[in-house]
């Protein structure tokens, strides 16, 4: 209620941004897209296939809690308790990947070869905290 | 990155346009464990744009001989089939390959006998060199690759035999056959149509591939006749076409960690449908009793869950 009586007369429009920030904190830990051409890093020449490669990345805050949402180990939560409560220079968990699916790649070898090759853990698929 | 029961080769790619001296610790083929550092395509030149910070010129233009077109356009098909246009593999039950290398032979080392290709017989001595293949790369099929290009349609189908002997060098350096093999197939080509031909000899480059040979000498004779030996009893006359050099094909199975192991992770989707995928040890399976749950175990944790 305190709230309310300090928060300007708002419409509801506002309202519903404000009530936001508490159900879902900004820029929280996911996956983003990002697609590159290997002729961008001129590597067209010798990587025939696929032309285009989205290898994808995670970026974002973790929540002090991070839970079942992230698939995160109750480490986490023993490590953001190491740095708010015991040590600071202990880093706070970071958003990386969890999971990655595999990419085919068709290249010319230096001698003049042709090899298709499947590679693990190419595309980022899913987040975590760790 | 452990390989998986092979033994990597600790002689760096030569892939890369690494700087001259290969044991400068600026290499960055050197940062990486010897498992990785050979024949992994993607990895050398990876590492070398993160080694380059800040110059622009990222292009790993490392001196390369220019594949050969047909063979470029069969394995851009095989391609096709194999993975999305995004580049996923495809989830393929039959296609138990994770590499698959071409190999067109020396041209300098191609020797006609007979016609050029002309008339019915088509021999033709190959030397095929095999240095890119890794020795985490386990051999699950090799076939060699004739384009079969017809000038004129072939109204009637027509009949090969192919016979092939590996060629030894002995200790003075004379070349004497050692394995010979036959191999018969009948071919039906439609009108004006380039038709690949893979005739399959696993069995008979088994042997040499598995000891890691990296020269591979071999004499082909092809043989073509019309008609269709399962249906008529007398072949007739012999076939004039362009019968090129065969370009060789592995399917291999690469057991290095940084290769895709589909049948991994289809066992892991069928266990644990939710969960992220655990990296299995080094070796693949758990090893001795505590990595393996007793049965005794199983039935109990799954009561508790």
């Amino acid at each position: 209620d305190e709230t309310m009586k300090e928060a300007p007369a708002a419409s509801p429009q506002d309202l519903s941004q404000y009530f936001k920030q508490f159900l879902f904190p900004q820029n929280e830990c996911e996956l983003h897209n990002f697609r590159l051409s290997f002729s961008q890093l001129q590597w067209d020449k010798w990587i025939l296939a696929p032309h285009r490669y989205s290898p994808q990345y995670c970026k974002g805050d973790c929540p002090r809690v991070a839970g079942h949402r992230y698939g995160s180990p109750v480490h986490t939560m023993v490590q953001n308790i190491i740095y708010e409560k015991l040590d600071p220079s202990v880093p706070r968990p970071s958003c990386v990947p969890a999971e990655y699916s595999p990419l085919s790649v068709l290249t010319v070898e230096p001698d003049g070869s042709i090899v298709y090759k499947e590679y693990e853990d190419m595309i980022a698929t899913r987040c975590t905290c760790r | 990155p452990h390989s998986r029961g092979g033994v990597a080769s600790d002689k760096p790619s030569g892939f890369l346009g690494a700087p001259e001296d290969p044991t400068s610790d600026f290499n960055p083929l050197l940062w990486l464990p010897k498992g990785m550092r050979r024949g992994y395509a993607l990895l050398p030149p990876l590492l070398k744009v993160l080694s380059e910070r800040g110059q622009q010129n990222w292009g790993s233009d490392v001196p390369r001989l220019q594949p050969d077109s047909r063979a470029l356009r069969y394995m851009k098909r095989l391609y096709k089939m194999s993975a999305t246009k995004e580049g996923i593999p495809k989830d393929n039950r039959s296609h138990l390959y994770n590499t698959v290398r071409l190999f067109t032979p020396c041209s300098e080392c191609q020797h006609h006998h007979g016609g050029l290709g002309k008339g019915d017989v088509h021999s033709v001595d190959l030397l095929f060199n095999l240095d890119r293949v890794t020795a985490l790369e386990h051999l699950l099929k090799s076939v060699l690759l004739y384009s079969f290009d017809t000038s004129a349609p072939v109204s009637s189908p027509f009949s090969c035999t192919c016979h092939l002997s590996v060629k030894e060098h002995d200790s003075s350096g004379q070349v004497c056959p050692s394995v010979s093999h036959s191999v018969a197939f009948s071919l039906h080509l439609q009108v004006r149509k380039r038709k690949w031909v893979e005739i399959d000899v696993t069995s008979f480059l088994q042997p040499l591939i598995a000891t890691h040979r990296r020269n591979i000498h071999m004499a082909v004779n092809v043989t073509c006749l019309v008609g269709d030996p399962q249906h008529s009893t007398e072949l007739g006359q012999p076939v004039s076409m362009a019968l090129l050099p065969p370009s060789l094909l592995l399917y291999l199975n690469d057991t290095s960690e940084q290769a895709y192991h589909r049948w991994d992770s289809l066992r892991h989707r069928r266990k644990n449908p939710g969960r992220p995928r655990q990296r299995t040890s080094p070796l693949g399976v758990p090893t001795g009793d505590k990595g393996m749950e007793t049965p005794q175990a199983q039935r109990a944790s799954r009561q508790r869950r």
